[in-house]
């Protein structure tokens, strides 16, 4: 790793930024979301903490331009250079500028968001049948208000879910009038336009009035990018129009013939050879998350490094699963120390855990016996040492047992205590505590009136009360049915009810009756709005709900309410 | 057979980055980012040799340190990138 010279860095440690506008190729939910993870980055491995502020100067100032920006370093148009910072300081120093004639996503393609329609703000689900065609974009087909929308299942005529894409016929972003449509057409300047417009302005962006008469109103606001605009060129925003003429010759689709980089670009209007008009075709774009990291590394005094896989090494790189390299913590750290608080502990053995249910609302007496047996108590078995959960990007499961949480992956498990801050311990072997279970479990729970575990793989489960143990059984037996394929995760809701998750839908339990209630499955994200549909685990941990996907978490409160998204391995594991 | 296509390239309005050779696309980079920095010796200064930067930027990147602008080494200049130099001035 380098720092700049002179070990640039900032003289306190409750840091701020702003972010002072957006791109309109994301929402601003999810641009929020990307910073604010790119920030988390840090504050994991250092004593730095990051406030976001949304008025007044803020250490790190964080915006979009284009080309020329406003510092003496223009960005260079689509792809090439895609983001700078600046070293921590007053003024501009220590701002983040990102370079809007990128794509930005979050690196896979793009990634729309609904408003309206029914589904609880999800995000598009592409590719998407409608009356038997196929769709990978936002269509306006079956509506006559030009609206474009999108299912968010795979099957619009069976899920009959759907929300609208960003139009600015549905809102606008910035500007002065809060997010009011555009209309159309509208006067600027004595001149009439039907659509958005750069007119005006120096930045590139397409703005439009959100009266019919801007210079009577001065009422505006920016467009947002449709997921079928194309991006740079000399049409940022119009969609591609197929076919279209170049040099004489016609193209249904998106060519880099006429270029010389081999970027696949398209004509905006029936004939380029007659309009000039085109611009680059949508391709999977930079994680802004990424890049956001990267740069904000440099916001806090980190140069580059010439470590490959390192975050601060100067190439952009997608990668799926990020973690921050050895070289980039020892670096930050290097600048302003490790994690203050308990280090994490090495695996130790266990110790009894009788005195470890806090909860008196779950010890309240039950219908049912408890277990005659106590519990086995299990010791730290060398299943194989080596294993680090803190390197685990999932786990088979997460779930709550006797107050602490367990973390199961491939035939063992950890445990964190919620009573403090020490590190897993584990691992333990899952034969040992509970022989019967196979090596992979989807899903457990603890009912809280009997203090029965169930415990899910595949289409079966099994149930133990202390050592005894029931099953496995058909997952049918319950009433689930035979089309699912594995339970993915489970919710206690009161006392003898649980809900159980599997693909985009739950069901809910009725542990005493073993059935299922009447009125399930339901669409989760018509209950949970604004976790991911395709959790993987899911479980219940002091009054929230935690739904986590690869290596983040979302919880949402008793409101139903997302209020916080983070890591499984800091915040959960404790690594 | 298939006649090979003969590709046009033409000058598309509003792209800013223009055609250039791969000389000026190097020796643009190798400024941008720092790597022929003017270099102070007693009294007198004078800019890094195009090989040596090529050098220095080839250590920087893990790329074989050939000072020749070769196939990886352009490659490696085309890729998506942060703006901030690699060498400080």
């Amino acid at each position: 790793y380098q720092t700049f010279e002179g070990d640039l860095k900032w003289d306190h440690h409750d840091i701020t930024y702003r972010i002072l506008n957006y791109s309109p190729d994301m929402g601003s939910s999810l641009t929020d979301d990307a910073f604010a993870r790119a920030f988390k980055v840090w504050s994991d491995v250092t004593p730095l903490t990051f406030t976001r502020l949304f008025d007044g100067t803020a250490d790190i100032m964080i915006s979009f331009g284009k080309a020329n920006h406003g510092d003496p370093y223009p960005f260079d148009g689509k792809d090439g250079l895609l983001a700078h910072a600046y070293p921590p300081g007053e003024g501009i120093q220590g701002d983040a500028h990102f370079d809007d004639d990128e794509y930005w996503t979050l690196g896979k393609g793009p990634v729309v968001t609904t408003s309206y329609g029914n589904a609880n703000g999800a995000l598009c689900h592409f590719p998407f049948t409608f009356e038997g065609k196929s769709y990978t974009t936002c269509t306006t087909d079956g509506r006559e208000d030009n609206l474009p929308w999108c299912a968010t299942t795979a099957d619009y005529t069976r899920d009959k879910k759907y929300g609208f894409c960003p139009s600015e016929l549905l809102n606008t972003f910035g500007g002065n009038a809060d997010g009011a449509p555009c209309v159309f057409p509208f006067v600027f300047l004595g001149n009439k336009y039907d659509s958005c417009t750069t007119e005006g302005r120096n930045d590139g962006y397409r703005w439009c009035a959100t009266t019919d008469n801007y210079d009577r109103d001065t009422k505006y606001g920016f467009c947002p990018s449709r997921d079928t605009a194309v991006i740079g060129g000399n049409s940022e925003g119009e969609p591609c129009h197929f076919p279209f003429v170049f040099l004489g010759k016609t193209y249904d689709s998106c060519t880099s013939e006429g270029r010389g980089d081999g970027k696949l670009w398209c004509g905006t209007t029936a004939s380029y050879d007659d309009d000039q008009k085109w611009g680059f075709c949508p391709d999977s774009g930079y994680s802004l998350f990424l890049v956001a990291a990267h740069e904000f590394g440099h916001a806090l005094g980190l140069d580059h490094s010439n470590i490959r896989d390192a975050l601060m090494y100067p190439m952009y790189s997608y990668v799926e699963d990020f973690s921050l390299h050895r070289d980039d913590i020892e670096g930050i750290q290097y600048l302003y120390g490790s994690k203050t608080g308990p280090d994490p502990t090495p695996p130790q053995p266990d110790t009894p855990t009788t005195d470890s249910y806090p909860d008196p609302d779950e010890t309240e007496a039950t219908d049912e016996p408890e277990p005659t047996e106590p519990t086995t108590t299990a010791t730290p078995h060398p299943v194989d040492p080596t294993k680090d959960p803190c390197k685990f990007t999932k786990f088979d499961t997460i779930t709550v047992i006797e107050g602490e949480l367990h973390f199961f992956k491939d035939g063992n498990y950890w445990k964190t205590s919620s009573r403090s801050d020490a590190g897993p311990k584990g691992p333990f072997a899952v034969s040992e505590k509970w022989p019967a279970l196979p090596a992979v479990i989807d899903s457990a729970f603890e009912d809280l009136l009997t203090r029965k575990l169930y415990f899910f793989s595949g289409t079966r489960f099994w149930v133990y009360t202390g050592k005894s143990v029931l099953g496995p059984r058909s997952i049918e037996k319950l009433g689930l049915p035979s089309s699912i394929q594995k339970v993915e995760g489970a919710l206690q809701r009161g006392k003898g009810k649980v809900l159980l998750f599997s693909g985009e839908n739950f069901w809910r339990l009725d542990v005493k009756a073993q059935s299922i209630d009447k009125g399930y499955p339901r669409y989760t994200d018509v209950v949970f709005g604004g976790v991911p549909s395709d959790a993987h685990d899911v479980f219940q941990y002091k009054g929230h709900s935690y739904f986590c996907r690869d290596r983040f978490y979302w919880r949402m409160n008793s409101q139903r309410q997302v209020d916080r998204v983070g890591y499984v391995k800091y915040d959960l594991l404790k690594c | 057979w298939s006649l090979p296509l003969k590709s046009v390239f033409v000058t598309f309005p509003g792209d800013i980055i223009k055609n250039m050779t791969d000389m000026e696309v190097a020796e643009s980079y190798l400024d941008k980012y720092g790597y022929t920095k003017k270099e102070f010796r007693s009294g007198f200064q004078s800019m890094v040799s195009t090989s040596k930067a090529l050098k220095m930027m080839q250590r920087q990147m893990g790329l074989e340190e050939t000072g020749e602008l070769d196939k990886p080494t352009l490659d490696a200049m085309k890729r998506p990138r942060c703006g901030v130099p690699d060498v400080a001035n």
